[in-house]
């Protein structure tokens, strides 16, 4: 009870006031390297016994923190242009939903690692290893989700961590008293499988005209799209497409100017 | 630019105190990304597409979205990624709606439901907050996106 309080926000500089509680802090998921995980939640605006936990995950890697998904996207607030206040966000998924944002791995936002070397070798395996970890002594801090229906959503490099996640705790249920209830996933403009996604891409920037045939010809033909490394070759194709040919717009939207 | 905005408040000593946050003090700013961590991935799985079968087959219900003018993880990526799980169609490809107005396209397979989002880039709930929240809604009713 006293770590829930803990944790319990009572408001942030600049906040509208607002019905549904919150609450943030740390989770340690390693104490020998002294890992420990931050994460933010919003309770559901209407009744959160009832709602279901979604646990919301940005990708990257190394960008799953709470500037994305919380403050841009499906949180209650968004930040105001001068970094002065929040303001409401109406179309919140935490209409429907109690929503738990995580930063992970240790070293993105303001999840940290006592183990400096920890920022070198981290990847897939420990993201969703000391994810796990979290969400199981998460709940022994807020035990009135034991039992609550889990989803895990996200976007983008979180198209690698949400699956992973789902697996680790299909492996921990298999061995469990207490097995966690997850029910689903959901992920958007998901990072799924490095050949057809690359095959995918450079077929989208050709049939959305954005670069000419004879860079997607040597594209296709130059490139092995089945190596996570590009070769010089191919990252010269690339760099080429993107520089000279997309020109001047916001490649995460591609009828947008980019962010100068 | 709104990730600007995060990069000036999360930073703010006032903010990392109402969230306990930085509370042993990290020798680096808060940033929206890693670059550390993001130059140094140490290992990925070239592909997730297993990992979806065994999602499957534990009855792990999927969803997966795309908003349309993403260029990054585009629409033509996810369906190729998707096409070689071979999945069988149980609703065709329809149009789905959000008030009157067509949200994207989406088809229903046997244990997984595959949706665009018209208009949206990468970050779909950023570029198109209302149609995300009735997809959001409908993920969670495990219901297949309105036709109307």
């Amino acid at each position: 009870r006293e770590e829930e309080e803990a944790d319990r926000i009572i408001s942030l500089p600049g906040q509208p006031k607002v019905t549904f509680q919150q609450f943030s802090g740390y989770v340690t998921v390693n104490h020998v390297a002294g890992r420990s995980l931050f994460y933010w939640l919003t309770e559901a605006v209407s009744n959160p016994l009832s709602k279901p936990l979604v646990i919301w995950l940005n990708g990257g890697p190394g960008c799953s923190s709470v500037a994305y998904g919380a403050s841009e996207e499906i949180g209650p607030f968004k930040i105001n242009k001068t970094s002065s206040g929040l303001y409401m966000n109406k179309l919140s998924w935490n209409l429907d939903a109690n929503l738990l944002f995580l930063e992970t791995p240790a070293g993105v936002g303001f999840s940290y690692s006592n183990t400096s070397s920890d920022l070198y070798d981290t990847g897939d395996r420990r993201t969703a290893r000391d994810s796990l970890a979290f969400l199981v002594h998460w709940m022994n801090r807020f035990p009135r989700y034991k039992h609550r229906e889990i989803y895990i959503t996200g976007e983008s490099y979180a198209g690698h961590y949400v699956p992973q996640l789902a697996r680790e705790i299909l492996s921990y249920n298999a061995n469990s008293k207490h097995p966690l209830n997850l029910k689903g996933i959901m992920v958007g403009n998901a990072v799924t499988d490095n050949y057809y996604d690359n095959l995918g891409t450079v077929t989208y920037w050709w049939s959305h005209a954005m670069i000419s045939d004879k860079t997607f010809h040597q594209l296709v033909n130059t490139c092995d799209f089945h190596r996570a490394k590009n070769s010089d070759e191919c990252e010269t194709l690339y760099s080429y497409a993107m520089d000279k040919e997309f020109g001047n717009i916001d490649q995460y939207n591609i009828y947008a100017p980019p962010c100068n | 630019c709104t990730e600007k905005y995060a990069e000036k408040y999360y930073n703010r000593p006032d903010v990392q105190k109402a969230l306990h946050a930085n509370t042993t003090k990290i020798p680096y700013k808060w940033t929206a990304c890693s670059e550390t961590l993001n130059r140094n991935w140490n290992d990925s799985e070239a592909s997730i597409l297993p990992v979806y079968r065994q999602l499957m087959a534990a009855g792990i219900r999927i969803w997966v979205f795309s908003g349309d003018v993403d260029s990054v993880v585009p629409v033509t990526a996810t369906r190729y990624s998707l096409a070689q799980l071979k999945l069988k169609v149980k609703i065709p490809w329809y149009p789905w709606y959000v008030k009157k107005q067509v949200g994207g396209w989406t088809e229903v397979y046997e244990g997984l439901t595959f949706a665009t989002v018209r208009g949206a880039g990468h970050e779909v709930p950023l570029f198109k907050p209302r149609v995300a929240l009735e997809l959001f809604r409908a993920f969670l009713r495990d219901k297949p996106l309105s036709k109307s």
